[in-house]
């Protein structure tokens, strides 16, 4: 199934 | 100092009750780039990043750069007491720990001054990296909503198809399925209504409806959306706000593990 990704996994902490 | 004096009124009025649901609170940074924030929502799915360039006030004056920590419900709450057309103008000393709102009638001769407590706040800002999207999907922003609130009746989540002939919004769910097709339209009376395709390549992407529709609340702010898709990135649903700034949305796509 899908799950939902949050967004820290696609982009950095500054 | 920071002080910013906002003609059209409604704007940060419209602005704030468009972000209040999802974020609660926030620093806002005045610098010499204008009034911006980035917040995230509680689940961390979710991220709004605004800007009111300087030429959106005038005048605008911010002789350092400092985060305005802010509880969104309560800056909601006095702007509630602001007309539509009133002007308003934001100031706070620096180092703040309060922000000074002044609402000011067309006409000259009611003055509302209100004093919010500001909050000191850890926010922890991301990285977002340039991306060139392989389909951007340019829209009314009232069909926006309307597909958003007639999916969530069957599930809460919707696919996105971008293709050569049109973008489709999909659901499914245990009573049933729906999906509404928009055709490329360039030629409506109303440029408002025109659905443009800019498209490198197909996507197909899975989103909750639940945070479209939040992001669904900024329609006010302008009768045009745009939706920009990669595979497997987050999606970007961004609202101009005239030619002196834009709210921006991203969302976490649900990808299979």
């Amino acid at each position: 199934g899908l799950n939902q990704k949050r967004l820290a996994w696609f982009f950095f902490p500054k | 100092m920071f002080e910013a004096r906002l003609s059209q009124g409604a704007v940060l009025k419209k602005l704030i009750e468009s972000i209040r649901d999802l974020v609660s609170e926030g620093n806002f940074d005045c610098s010499e780039n204008g009034l911006s924030l980035q917040a995230m929502d509680s689940s961390h799915v979710a991220l709004v990043a605004m800007l009111l360039r300087p030429d959106a006030f005038d005048p605008y004056r911010c002789d350092r750069s400092m985060p305005l920590g802010i509880s969104l419900k309560s800056l909601s709450s006095i702007l509630r007491c602001a007309s539509n057309d009133d002007v308003i103008t934001l100031r706070a000393e620096d180092p703040a720990d309060q922000l000074s709102l002044v609402f000011e009638n067309p006409q000259n001769d009611k003055v509302s001054e209100y004093v919010l407590n500001l909050m000191d706040i850890d926010s922890e800002h991301l990285g977002i990296p340039e991306t060139v999207y392989d389909a951007v999907v340019h829209m009314s922003s009232s069909e926006f909503q309307r597909i958003c609130r007639d999916l969530q009746q069957l599930s809460d989540s919707v696919s996105i198809d971008v293709s050569k002939e049109g973008v489709r919004f999909s659901a499914a769910g245990e009573v049933g399925s729906g999906s509404i097709a928009l055709r490329q339209n360039t030629n409506v009376d109303s440029g408002d209504e025109a659905t443009v395709i800019e498209l490198q390549q197909q996507v197909n992407l899975t989103f909750s409806i639940k945070y479209l529709s939040m992001f669904a609340k900024t329609t006010p702010l302008c009768g045009r959306v745009t939706l920009c898709m990669s595979s497997d990135v987050p999606l970007l649903v961004e609202y101009k706000i005239d030619e002196v700034g834009y709210v921006r949305y991203y969302l976490a796509p649900k990808i299979e593990e």
